[in-house]
């Protein structure tokens, strides 16, 4: 474990009296290398290193027994701070349908979590809206129709403008006074402009009060330049990781948090309908450490 | 401008950001990072265009180090039958749809299987691409046993005449036991409707993955004996590193590569292109 590590590097500090600062950056390279290993963006990376640091050269890790057991608690820490409190997931206010929309690269995850999503929300008793906005994918409609009527609730969309689409639904969930509105979007690439102004389109036709990415946790280092053009042009209020359910460390977690500060609000952790679960960071904190 | 002791450090250090940032991880960054330091240890006032020119002949002579598959080298009987795998929503279906494309405009005949029966709306998915392309396409009812579609698939194939058979199959994370024992499956029978098949077995590997491509790789090629790789998606930011140590140390060779989402967006895999990508 990365705490095993820690200490062997930093069990030559005992006895010495004073802090070896350079068995501490021996130290903090294991914890890098630990967190690149675990696709954690290069660049964030270095900052949160550079930022415990000085926590490791402190007082209590020279006087502990096990020192690095001390320098992994610190990290651990530190870290569940950096991800985000555990606050509640969807804020509801007002009498107007909640907007959810979520938008993606290509394959993250996207229409299998309105679905769940759909899902969760029923399940606290409210009347959802799920959305088909995406018109170029073959079958996306049909694949969101599918997961709808598996759940059993309402499927709007399928041909047209994406924006027309969403707007109609918006004023349908008004009208209809259904509680909240689900908008599943295209995949697209964070660098293709037009695809990128569709999305900002239906912000402002639509002014969905959720404006989530949705992730894969397996993304590498990308996920950082993924997460910043999301955000730039959608000013996300929160983030979706998704596949969770295999074994990959999870560190586009801190990338995507470190560069947008959206809270992480659920995880992916499967393919049914009901794998869908709130975030807990103190969990991705240990999952990214290893 | 030549390099000072201080400036090769810093040079170094831009290096491993590239390298790792290009997400080869850390043990191939390290390799080419030794190469470079042997390079100065012999050239000190190397320039950063001399570096790169080291790095991209430490790339190509990792990623040509490979084995040719040996379904590039023995032709097998009609039909060829290619096997699509991979983690959930990494671009097999799409894949599928371009390389069954290329064959129809070489005038060969494709045919689909749609043994994916588990996704909502896969195989409504692939119809459309064996519509779009001008491929036959073999299914079942929703739900069926994928192993089953597959069977039939390339027992049509056989009588049918097909050239190409296409297996495409569900997104599955390589960590799920029972789902690599229905791809076992899936392999085995394929081989009971056509001896040796499949010919190909091509995992397809999203370019924006981290390093857990690597135990997928492995995952997959332990179970069914991966013969090619296809990295999707290369058309984004992400430049699909993770396919160094995949060639290090699984010996995969990458044999196309996704660039887009139309039926045209395939490319045939070039060692000296990829890395020039990489390392722009
Ligand atoms: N194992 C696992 N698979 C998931 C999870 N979420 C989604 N998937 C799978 O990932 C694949 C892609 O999911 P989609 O919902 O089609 O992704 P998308 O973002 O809508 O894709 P595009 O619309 O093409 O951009 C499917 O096979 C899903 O079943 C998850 O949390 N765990
Ligand atoms: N930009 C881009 N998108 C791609 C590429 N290949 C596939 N896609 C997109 O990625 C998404 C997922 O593609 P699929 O072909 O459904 O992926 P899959 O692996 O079959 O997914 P599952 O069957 O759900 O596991 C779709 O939106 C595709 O259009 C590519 O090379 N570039
Ligand atoms: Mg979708
Ligand atoms: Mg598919």
């Amino acid at each position: 474990s990365l705490a095993a590590k820690l200490d062997g590097i930093l069990k030559k500090l005992q006895g010495h009296g004073k802090l070896d600062e350079r068995t501490v950056d021996e130290a903090l390279r294991e914890l890098r290398l630990a967190l690149l290993e675990a696709d954690v963006n290069y660049r964030v990376v270095k900052d949160f290193v550079a930022s415990i640091r000085p926590k490791a050269l402190s007082e209590q890790v020279l006087a502990s027994i096990t020192p690095g057991h001390q320098v992994a608690w610190i990290v651990h820490q530190e870290m569940v701070r950096l991800l985000g409190g555990e606050s509640a997931p969807i804020h509801w206010s007002g009498i107007d349908p909640m907007v959810i929309m979520l938008a993606g690269l290509q394959g993250s995850g996207k229409t299998t979590t309105a679905a769940k999503l759909a899902l969760l929300l029923k399940r606290q008793q409210r009347r959802v809206l799920l959305v088909a906005a995406d018109v170029y994918r073959p079958a996306a409609v049909a694949q969101l129709r599918t997961l709808s009527s598996q759940i059993g609730v309402d499927c709007d969309g399928g041909e047209g403008d994406p924006v027309a689409i969403c707007s109609a639904a918006a004023v349908r969930a008004r009208r209809e006074v259904y509680d909240a509105v689900v908008l599943d979007t295209a995949g697209r690439l964070h660098i293709d402009s037009e695809m990128m102004e569709e999305l900002a389109r239906i912000v402002a036709a639509v002014s969905p009060k959720e404006r989530l990415l949705v992730a894969d946790g397996m993304t590498g280092q990308d996920a950082v330049k993924t997460a910043q053009e999301f955000h730039a042009t959608l000013s996300l209020t929160g983030i979706i990781l998704t596949k969770l359910d295999g074994d990959a460390r999870g560190g586009a977690a801190l990338s995507v948090r470190a560069v947008t500060g959206a809270p992480i609000k659920f995880v992916g952790v499967g393919e049914k309908l009901q794998d869908l679960e709130p975030f807990h960071p103190s969990r991705i904190a240990s999952r990214i450490l290893g | 401008r030549s390099s000072s002791a201080e400036n090769r450090q810093e040079l170094l250090d831009e290096l491993e950001e590239l390298l790792i940032q290009a997400d080869v991880g850390i043990q191939t960054a390290g390799i080419i990072r030794d190469d470079v330091s042997a390079y100065f240890a012999v050239h000190p006032g190397a320039t950063w265009d001399d570096v790169l020119g080291i790095v991209r002949a430490s790339m190509v002579r990792m990623l040509s180090a490979v084995p040719p598959a040996e379904a590039a080298i023995l032709p097998p009987i009609p039909p060829e039958v290619v096997l699509v795998i991979g983690v959930n929503g990494g671009g097999k279906t799409t894949t599928i749809g371009k390389l069954a494309y290329r064959h129809v405009q070489a005038g060969r005949r494709v045919l689909l299987g749609a043994a994916d029966t588990f996704r909502a709306a896969a195989v409504e998915q692939l119809a459309i691409w064996a519509d779009r392309v001008g491929a036959d396409l073999l299914a079942q009812k929703s739900g069926a046993d994928p192993a089953s579609v597959a069977f039939d698939a390339v027992a049509a194939g056989r009588s049918r005449g097909n050239d190409v058979v296409i297996l495409d199959t569900a997104g599955r994370l390589h960590t799920k036991v029972n789902l690599m024992q229905e791809l076992l499956k899936i392999q085995r029978v394929v081989g009971k409707a056509h001896e040796g098949a499949p010919h190909e077995v091509l995992l397809v590997v999203d370019a924006t993955m981290g390093q857990n491509a690597i135990a997928q790789a492995r995952q997959f090629h332990q179970s069914l004996g991966i013969t090619g790789i296809v990295v999707s998606k290369l058309d984004g930011t992400a430049k699909g590193g993770v396919v160094l140590p995949l060639a290090r140390e699984l010996g995969l060779p990458v044999r196309w590569l996704g660039v887009g989402e139309g039926l045209d967006d395939l490319e045939p895999f070039e060692a000296g292109a990829f890395v020039d990508a990489l390392l722009s």
